[in-house]
């Protein structure tokens, strides 16, 4: 008996020419019989999917000949959020890192590329309306993603069913933009005198909520995404203490030297920017912890520590989204099958309502880039990357560590001869192994 | 399978799949415009990525107009 065709059928509105976003469905069923095969999905988002998974049924036996079983299949994700975090700032990736993660991504049903793109150590994005942020703030010129670089990714992403969300971190994380915006940053002072450093963005500066409406104008009008990441951890108040200009507006406003309330305000005027832009915020989980007046569809992203389950059921219960990345950061790394404790994690056994659970809207593998760049950054991400995504795709029953281990150790190598240089999970060969 | 689907049924009947006859065709009530470069694109992806081996041996593979 002969497959001799995959019938592909859109049963809705089939989105060919949108982008995907957050409510964008992605089921699909699959039955293969002889002779035609059947994929139907109620968008393109879905029969994107099916085709990866009618991909992964295909094999070629002892002799070579490609193999099909008869099976029915129906899918759709546990969870509608499921990001790769990569960061361009402390390494620039070059394009066809970043396509590639696009393809790998794919193949483990992720829909969400996090892109945090600037930090304090380079601003690779070119802007059209501040071109001199990456002339002065990138490592140099030619580490610089142009607009016509950032339009590939969207539509390279776009065909792949992958969103594309953009991180402008501030107000901390922000060195690399005072080379380019002069007056941004705030000065900081040693023994009452001005020294040559600069701390976080200045917030007590009308001209900063000028610029940042302008710049972010540009970012809300070139990432079609409802969301852009506004960053907001890990702000050091060191600088903004030393100030004589801060502490004056600290106690004109009543702050009484809390500079949490100082980040507050700074976050809820960044905040009202993007609001006004249409557009939604994702913010990282010290913004909620800091008692920030959020809006009720910014979404908290749960990244510190061990103690992220606790923070879930908090987040959820004040009513917010969240996106869990605590358990999955990437870039820390051990010897062995590290997979298995990203695999093993439950992003909702945090005791929450029903309400609550629906409240975590998926979760993001991320690989920080301190360590990282185009030599080591595929295989530090994939398979290990992979675990994460079954965690977000699959139903909450999928945890057999045993059978994961074969069918990742598989997926692994379909991921290298499709040109993903995926490292091994242990021992063992792949029938065609990776060239370089 | 990765990640595992929602519902697997499989049936131990095997198909076979001649490379050179396979084809990725739409749905006649299909919603997607038979030029939705979207799909197009997918189709001759996969086809590469299903059939890659065999197009490396042998003359390229034929994906048909419709």
């Amino acid at each position: 008996p002969q497959l001799q065709r995959l019938q592909v059928t859109i049963t809705l509105e089939s989105q060919c020419d949108s982008f995907p976003n957050i409510s964008s469905d992605e089921s699909y069923s699959l039955l293969v019989q002889e002779p035609v095969a059947f994929l139907k999905a109620n968008s393109v988002w879905g029969a994107l999917h099916g085709l990866e998974t009618f991909s992964q049924l295909v094999y070629q036996d002892s002799l070579g000949a490609f193999t099909i079983s008869k099976c029915t299949i129906t899918d759709s994700p546990r969870f509608p959020h499921r990001g790769i975090l990569i960061d361009t700032s402390r390494h620039y990736l070059p394009m066809k890192t970043i396509l590639k993660t696009l393809d790998a991504m794919a193949f483990n049903k992720f829909n969400v590329l996090h892109w945090h793109i600037v930090d304090d150590q380079s601003f690779p994005y070119q802007s059209t309306t501040f071109p001199e942020l990456s002339n002065k703030g990138s490592y140099s010129l030619s580490h610089v993603y142009t607009p016509n670089d950032v339009h590939t990714v969207l539509e390279y992403a776009r065909f792949r069913g992958i969103r594309v969300i953009p991180e402008f971190d501030t107000p901390g994380h922000t060195q690399s933009w005072g080379k380019g915006q002069k007056g941004l940053l705030t000065p900081c002072y040693s023994q009452r005198k001005q020294t040559k450093k600069v701390g976080p963005i200045n917030p007590i500066l009308n001209t900063t909520y000028t610029f940042f409406t302008q710049f972010f104008k540009e970012i809300s009008s070139v990432f079609p995404d409802q969301f852009i990441h506004l960053g907001g951890d890990e702000v050091d108040f060191g600088c903004w203490a030393s100030n004589p200009n801060i502490q004056n507006f600290m106690q004109k406003k009543g702050f009484d030297k809390d500079f949490t309330r100082l980040e507050s305000f700074y976050i809820k005027k960044i905040l009202d920017i993007v609001k006004s832009l249409k557009k939604s915020s994702i913010v990282w989980q010290e913004v909620f912890d800091d008692k920030v007046e959020l809006q009720r569809d910014t979404v908290v992203e749960v990244w510190k520590g061990e103690e992220y389950l606790e923070k879930l059921k908090e987040v959820t219960s004040s009513g917010f989204r969240a996106i869990l990345s605590a358990p999955w950061y990437l870039d820390v790394i051990s010897y062995g099958q590290d997979w298995r404790n990203y695999y093993k994690v439950e992003p909702l056994n945090f005791g929450g309502s029903e309400l609550e659970e629906k409240l975590v809207i998926g979760g993001e593998a991320c690989l920080w880039g301190e360590y990282v760049d185009s030599t080591n950054f595929t295989p530090r991400l994939w398979p290990r990357a992979s675990a994460v995504g079954e965690r977000l795709w699959s139903p909450k029953t999928v945890t057999d560590l045993g059978d994961a281990y074969k069918r990742l150790a598989a997926h692994r190598c379909r991921m290298v001869s499709r040109g993903i240089a995926a490292q091994p999970l242990f021992t063992g060969y792949c029938s065609h192994e990776y060239k370089m | 399978l990765w990640p595992y689907p929602r519902s697997v049924q499989m049936s131990p009947q095997l198909l076979n799949i001649a490379p050179d006859k396979f084809l990725f065709v739409h749905g006649p009530n299909s919603t997607a415009d038979p030029f939705c470069s979207l799909l197009q694109e997918a189709f001759r992806r996969y086809y590469n990525y299903i059939f890659g081996s065999y197009k490396w041996h042998h003359s390229p593979a034929n994906l048909g107009d419709e």
